[in-house]
């Protein structure tokens, strides 16, 4: 099973955006994907047609009330997720004095990883205790990025403070994969600029031995395309709202670039 | 002195963009403004030109370390920042046994009230410690929402559990002032059903007695101008910027029309 959490501390980037239509475009491709919603605002639940709900859910599995058999709820062919709800927005607190509370999500994905080929967990806006859970429990790395200067602010944190350190005392697996650039527009000056530096910022990286030494931009670029606004208020893919538009054409050629990859598995 | 909390736990929607704008619009109007940086990622400080820092931030601050006055530092005539810093993440998780830690920053801001003429402040995309600590604080809240589907979702959210119970339980002057439209691109159907359904949620809520009776839609909506989003690489506000673009235009009729409501004081 290939294992990505979707990161990025700064809010409003295309996460879940991402995790949704690529989780969906590569389950059309014939693999079983798992979909896990670490936000308590569940709009990855939400975007895929479900309902967020307390029982059966990622809080209850971090409460250890249920397994994720129990709380995994299929929503299409080849397509199952693991909803959200807003009691997860209480977990940092109430998982603060409980021993290996880093790794809760870690051990309960491992009995069930044979089911499924690909599993993919978007993350809230912060680099709080559920984003580390999902870093404990993965193999990859994807930070979808808005070519923004503010977006790119908090590229160095995430990769210093947060990855590095999860990477060297839990998950020594853990590697950085790649950059989704995403809302890209093409015609402003300042995207250019943001993705010139990170590509640069990355290429300074290879051969040394930092979790992000082989990361590197994805050459498929999500534009900016209303329609991918449109489609979570009815609870659909890119793929079932509008398949033509630009959105479904460059989810499609990210989801057809990832799985070309030899990710580690 | 007048206090406004701009919340919203949707990430991304223009909270940090309107925050730095606003403050900059109403002291360039000849108002003394305090501006706070809630944020942990330290955004509005960028966006204003200072450094993030530990000492002497509002970090600080809530860990009871020093005072307003030597956290404040001033940007512009008239404006005045308390800096963020990455310290301010483990806010939460340091004042959960804190006898009173919601009303830390309220108790720090009294005594120099009388010196400034507004009060803003920025929030992360979370409703914690640090979102109640503004909501207590402040009389008013501003909620800026992008008009997306997944942007609108999490305002009742907002509404019934959070401002809801500050106000019921610590501060009974909270009022939810109004909405400001960010990002807005009037050539979307999206936008104009998003905008339809929140001003209708609204004036159904008039005459109860919520703290949300008296909100409306603020009449200047802030257009999508990438303008906006490069004026932070540089420190400046949109008026230093490129003050005869749209997000100029558009700031400053937003600062003019919050200047001319009479606000709770
Ligand atoms: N390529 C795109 N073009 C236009 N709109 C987009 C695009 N990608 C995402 N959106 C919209 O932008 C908003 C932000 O995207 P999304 O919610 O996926 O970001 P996020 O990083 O998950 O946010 P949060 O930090 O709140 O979790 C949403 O309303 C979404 O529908
Ligand atoms: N009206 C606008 N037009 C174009 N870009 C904008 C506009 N307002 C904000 N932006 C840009 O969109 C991004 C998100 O805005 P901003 O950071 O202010 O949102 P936020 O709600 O503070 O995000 P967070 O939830 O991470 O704190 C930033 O890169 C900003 O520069
Ligand atoms: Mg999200
Ligand atoms: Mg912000």
């Amino acid at each position: 099973m290939r294992s990505i959490a979707i990161i990025n501390q700064k809010g409003g980037v295309g996460k879940t955006t991402t995790t949704a239509n690529l989780a969906a475009g590569i389950a059309a491709r014939g693999k079983r994907v798992l979909a896990i919603d670490l936000d308590p605002q569940a709009h990855l639940t939400i975007n895929l047609g479900a309902e967020p709900r307390s029982e059966n859910s990622v809080y209850a599995i971090l409460a250890d009330r249920c397994t994720l058999k129990d709380a995994q709820l299929k929503v299409r062919k080849n397509l199952w997720i693991v909803p959200s709800s807003i009691d997860l927005a209480g977990a940092e607190v109430e998982l603060v004095n409980v021993v290996g509370r880093e790794v809760i999500l870690r051990d309960a994905i491992e009995p069930f990883a044979s089911k499924f080929d690909y599993l993919l967990i978007d993350c809230p806006p912060s680099l709080g205790m559920l984003t580390v859970n999902a870093l404990t429990a993965v193999n990859e790395v994807f930070i979808p990025l808005q070519p923004h200067f503010l977006a790119l602010q908090g590229l160095g944190k995430l990769l210093d403070d947060t990855i590095r350190l999860v990477a060297k005392r839990i998950n020594p697996q853990l590697s950085v994969t790649g950059i989704v650039l995403t809302m890209y527009e093409g015609n402003t000056n300042l995207a250019g600029e943001v993705v010139e530096d990170v590509k640069s910022f990355f290429e300074a990286a290879r051969g040394t031995d930092c979790p992000w030494s082989n990361a590197r931009v994805f050459d498929a670029i999500i534009r900016r395309n209303i329609k991918l606004a449109e489609a979570p208020s009815f609870g659909l893919s890119i793929f079932d709202y509008e398949p033509r538009c630009n959105g479904a054409l460059d989810y499609a050629r990210l989801a057809k670039e990832v799985m070309s990859q030899m990710g580690a598995s």
